[in-house]
């Protein structure tokens, strides 16, 4: 078992970013969603997979790729099994 | 925008004029490079394009307000499906909803059973004899215990025509007079002078909140560098944008879809975008495991998006908590998140898995639940039933 400190999601805040953002020119609401699996379950990953699969891919790797989609990273709220990243835009 | 990363899947959610196709074949590439998930369209990790083989794809959205703004291949849903195609092998493309009005997209492939390509499993795989074809394969890997271990339930709720007074709540202008006036004056003055000589620090940039202490060194140490000491002191407070999404969370009733008196260690990371606009994401963490230790739950999420202008007026809900159980019923979330924008029309989907031994009254039970909505009248109701999914859409107008 684990203490409910240790259970509790922890809050990362990217203040470079955050503090200037200016979103003056945003105007289109509704969003594209993508969603990708590349296993079933987190207990299936396959043996070739690092432990903690894609949540183990650093922020700064997920970077390069969010340049390509036009966003940055805001904050992340880390917990035992997601990375819930807050974007730009 | 939001993103959600899990160990075994990814889930990203933009809004605005971003560009989100155009980062697929990188999370594609991290996924095999960095992750080190199977792939089969290259022979080596070293090859430019190896790209990781996915298990299942879904691409959707609703209709663009101004589609001729959009940039890349997000010009049309016809440009899209063709970048997906071009990229995917065995997708299927739907469009749900009236053609004049408000409709949604969808794009999804599914695993083995659908495609063409014999099954691999996932110790065969890694590099091998790469796919003739430049497209990448899907669904192609057989998980021994699949198809999936738990419940997969997915609820959206997009609102347009919002509510404009309750809309007001998501400007800088009205957020901040509420916090002055909630916030005491001297922690306000505290705020603001942690907040400026944070601006002063030569590259500090990533300050954590009062629970949790980590203050970096850089933009670069965005993984995870060691806290420094000397200024945990001064990392309590946040920007400007989190402080008001905090407030403004609260006051709109956002963190009370998921109340912490039912969901304990729920965290919520809310901001308010200048000179309006908000976005949220919540985290639900599994319950507690039992006394061995194990816990066969995964944590869950929720998110919002509003755009609040009264000319393109939007909101977005979506969470992958589950409903019912000892939590909230599904109907309750969306009675809940409908009366906080009050809008004048809204779709809701609900995608729902399949279970091994499934039988239709497992589809039943949510359809009656969620065809009434207390002030709205439902115009349309329509269910796909694919594979391993069924897909529950409803259209709904103010009465």
């Amino acid at each position: 078992t684990f203490s409910p400190c240790e259970r509790s999601p922890h809050l990362t805040i990217n203040h470079e970013v955050a503090a200037d953002l200016d979103s003056t020119n945003a105007f289109e609401g509704p969003e594209k969603l993508l969603e990708v699996w590349f296993a079933p379950s987190p207990r299936l990953l396959p043996p070739s997979v690092k432990e903690g699969g894609l949540k183990a891919v650093s922020p700064s790797t997920w970077e390069g790729m969010l340049d390509l989609v036009k966003c940055k990273i805001l904050s992340i709220v880390r917990s035992e099994h997601v990375d819930a990243y807050l974007l730009s835009e | 925008s939001s993103m959600f990363v899990f160990p075994h899947k990814l889930i990203l959610k933009t809004c605005g004029t971003t560009t989100l196709l155009l980062g697929l074949r990188r999370l594609l590439r991290i996924a095999a490079v960095d992750a080190g998930f199977p792939f089969h369209n290259a022979t080596s990790l070293d090859d430019v394009r190896v790209a990781a083989t996915p298990y299942r794809v879904f691409y959707s959205r609703k209709n663009f307000l101004f589609p001729h703004r959009q940039r890349g291949p997000h010009s049309s849903w016809k440009d899209e499906v063709k970048f997906l195609d071009d990229t995917f092998e065995n997708g299927s493309a739907y469009m749900v909803g009236r053609m004049n009005a408000d409709h949604w997209y969808l794009y999804m492939t599914s695993p083995v059973g659908n495609t063409l390509t014999p099954p691999l499993t996932p110790s065969s795989s890694n590099g091998g004899s790469p796919t003739r074809s430049s497209k990448i394969p899907t669904g192609i890997i057989t998980f021994p215990g699949a198809p999936e271990e738990q419940a997969d339930e997915t609820l959206e709720i997009l609102m347009m025509d919002l509510d404009p007074e309750l809309a007001k709540q998501f400007y800088l202008e009205q957020a901040s007079a509420v916090a002055d006036e909630r916030v005491p004056a001297q922690a306000r003055e505290a705020r603001r002078a942690a907040h400026d000589s944070l601006g002063d620090i030569d590259g500090q940039a990533f300050v954590t909140d009062a629970d949790h202490v980590d203050v970096f060194a850089n933009s670069k140490d965005l993984d995870g560098a060691a806290p420094n000491a000397e200024q945990a002191d001064i990392e309590a407070r946040t920007t400007e944008g989190h402080a008001l999404g905090t407030v403004v969370s609260d006051m709109c009733g956002l963190s009370q879809v998921y109340p912490k008196s039912a969901y304990p260690d729920s965290r919520i990371d809310a901001y308010l975008f200048t000179p309006c606009g908000f976005s949220a994401n919540g985290v639900v963490p599994a319950p507690v495991p039992g006394p061995d230790g194990k816990c066969d739950k995964l944590d869950h999420y929720w998110t919002v998006h509003v755009t609040p202008e009264p000319v393109c007026s939007y909101a977005s809900f979506e969470t992958n908590v589950p409903g019912g159980q000892n939590g909230r019923a599904t109907s309750e979330v969306i009675n809940h998140v409908v009366s906080i924008f009050k809008p004048g029309r809204f779709t809701m989907t609900l995608f729902q898995a399949k279970k091994p031994a499934d039988d239709d009254s497992l589809l039943v039970a949510p359809i009656k639940h969620m065809d009434t909505i207390k002030g709205y009248r439902r115009m349309d109701r329509i269910v796909h039933d694919f594979d391993d999914y069924y897909l529950i859409f409803r259209y709904y107008e103010r009465e």
